[in-house]
């Protein structure tokens, strides 16, 4: 994957939390998802919680991009 | 560091979470 692919990508996934377009994401939009990924609700919290690494309780780009870069540089997608 | 310690704690999760979204863009099962 090219890094264009995946600031596209992380784009692309930060939209589909942030349906509002409001430029971060917070817990209520990511309990938003708890009916569209197979995640229980709890888990979706660990992942804001992982993902909100200055734990201001809203999601940036920058947090959220890197987040995506530690899970595509740790694990390889299949 | 509470987030290192997090983040490896939580690393299940948060490749289940990206991985959940890869398939749902791709409509993969």
């Amino acid at each position: 994957m090219g890094q264009n692919t995946i600031l596209e990508k992380t784009r692309e996934f930060f939209q589909m939390c942030d349906i509002e377009n409001k430029g971060f994401i917070n817990r209520r939009d990511m309990q938003r998802l708890n009916g569209e990924l197979p995640l229980s609700a709890e888990e979706l919290e660990n992942v804001f919680d992982t993902l909100d690494s200055d734990g201001n309780g809203f999601l940036t780009l920058d947090e959220f991009s890197s987040g995506f870069s530690e899970f595509l540089f740790g694990r390889k997608i299949s | 560091d509470p987030n290192m310690k997090a983040g490896a704690a939580n690393e299940g999760v948060l490749a289940n979470f990206f991985n959940s979204l890869l398939s749902k863009k791709t409509g993969a099962p």
